[in-house]
């Protein structure tokens, strides 16, 4: 090897890089068309199936097809959650802590999940663990009272629960800066605010009232034509249909007869005592006008947002940040992503993907909107003045996918959210009043 | 999980020159009271009109 090695003759010669650059641009232009054209395709492919649908004559049984699934764009991690079935997770994780824990296990196992979450024992209203049967219960436990001072400004506006500051800032343009510069639309996030004028010779939609006798249907075209009937009524829906409460989920054409008024009352009455307190706030100014009518002096206000992210072992009942009253909710049974302060930084729009309920009503500076946003360990929202809100479950699921349906067969856009409203909860303030520092409600395990 | 609150509130005037120049050269509005990634617990104040 050594006399071959120095035997032979070494010969040296330019190697034509630029034919190796070119070659790699060239490559790389024909992936990039190739990518593209990929996506092209899938999304007109898309798009037939969404007119297809439109018509009635979706493909093949006559049925348009299902909603497209939500596909977010994003890193590797992204796309390996938007191929898990999260929501059936979800609900394999709140079964799994809905088990109950050995009697001798509670107290251990409790203060290993409080080692390694940062919860503070001392505050959990139970000092004895053992009433806890289950991680579920212990999840959603209350604290002692007086460990959460209410801040003494009247002015202020309170964190509704305990957690971290995640974002902040002034809405400008209608849109909501999410972390790191990423942005979404508010509309996106609360559900587009029905057109108070009409803005293109259609009158608004008419909004029913959630109670027994008008019980929610789909609008007819004459009563779309109506634009007096818009004024006397309230919101219920954006396109068109409106629901009653019991069944928010089965969708318009089997809510006659709907028990609406009672389980309402019984669950949506405040006491008379928030009701007074609210009242009273409101009085002090700018509340009075129902939340989508715009302010009298654009120039004096703005709209601002806040975005509190709750740990695992956080406290997570969440409480009224101040005196205001709820005329509507919105349901969106989105998907269930983790909102990780690492995922909203890299998932484009996630409030947006993610189940969630959009609380809408008005304070004593205009509109006020209070949105819990559910996660793949927590997909539960409850609200304690809504026993009919059904989140994460079966049920929603198939009522959004039939809503969905209904609209595109009427050639319609999906709103994406079920909709209900408060005003049986107070007629005189028009939607369920809470004074600040109240419980609302909380997030589940599963 | 999380929650996200979206709320109008009247926004501060432009204090005149004369003025004393602090709190960013707003008078009254809404004031902000937190910081990003601040650990926050239920009944602290957010921010004050």
């Amino acid at each position: 090897l050594r006399t071959a090695l120095r035997k032979t003759k070494v010969v040296w010669y330019p190697i034509p890089v630029g034919l190796g650059i070119g070659f790699l641009g060239f490559a790389q232009l024909y992936r990039v068309r190739q990518r593209e054209k990929a996506r092209q395709e899938e999304q007109e492919e898309d798009d037939r199936a969404v007119s297809a649908g439109a018509n009635g004559d979706g493909g093949e049984g006559g049925r348009p097809k299902r909603r497209k699934r939500i596909r977010p764009t994003g890193p590797w991690q992204v796309q390996v959650m938007s191929t898990l079935p999260l929501k059936a997770v979800s609900r394999i994780w709140g079964r799994f802590n809905e088990l109950e824990i050995p009697y001798y296990l509670r107290v251990p196992g409790f203060k290993l999940y409080s080692w390694i979450f940062g919860v503070n024992l001392s505050e959990v209203a139970e000092n004895d663990l053992h009433v806890y049967p289950n991680l579920a219960s212990f999840f959603y436990r209350t604290l002692k009272p007086g460990v959460r001072p209410l801040a003494s400004n009247p002015n202020a506006l309170l964190s509704p629960a305990d957690g971290r500051i995640l974002q902040y800032g002034t809405i400008e343009r209608g849109e909501v800066e999410q972390v790191k510069g990423m942005t979404y639309s508010l509309d996106a996030l609360l559900g587009t605010a029905p057109p108070t004028s009409s803005a293109n010779g259609v009158p608004p939609p008419k909004m029913v009232p959630v109670d027994g006798e008008s019980s929610g249907r789909a609008q007819t075209p004459s009563e779309a034509a109506d634009p007096k009937s818009a004024e006397d009524s309230e919101f219920a829906n954006v396109n068109g249909i409106s629901y009653t409460l019991p069944n928010l989920f089965s969708g318009p054409e089997s809510q006659h007869g709907a028990p609406a008024a009672s389980s309402m009352d019984a669950s949506t009455t405040p006491k008379s005592a928030s009701e007074a307190e609210v009242r009273a706030d409101l009085a002090l100014g700018d509340g009075s006008r129902p939340w989508y009518a715009p302010a009298k002096e654009k120039s004096q206000t703005a709209l601002f947002y806040v975005v509190v992210y709750l740990a695992p072992g956080d406290y997570h009942r969440f409480h009224s940040p101040t005196s205001w009253v709820v005329e509507k909710r919105r349901h969106f049974a989105g998907e269930l992503y983790s909102v990780s302060p690492y995922l909203q930084r890299t998932l484009p729009g996630l409030f947006t993907l993610n189940e969630r309920v959009v609380l809408l009503g008005r304070w004593r500076w205009g509109f006020f909107s209070f949105t819990p946003v559910g996660a793949t360990n927590v997909g539960s929202i409850k609200i304690n003045f809504d026993s009919e809100l059904r989140t994460n479950s079966l049920t929603t699921d198939t009522a959004a996918d039939r809503a969905a349906e209904q609209a595109a067969e009427r050639g319609e856009p999906y709103s994406g959210y079920a909709e209900a409203t408060y005003q049986q909860a107070s007629r005189i303030l028009g939607g369920h009043a809470l004074r600040r520092g109240e419980e609302m409600g909380g997030f589940q395990l599963g | 999980s999380s929650i996200v609150l979206v709320f109008e509130a009247p926004k501060g005037r432009r204090k005149s020159f004369d003025e004393r120049w602090e709190d960013g050269g707003v008078q009254g509005g809404w004031r902000w009271g937190v910081e990003k990634g601040q650990r926050i617990k239920y009944g602290e104040a957010i921010g004050w009109v």
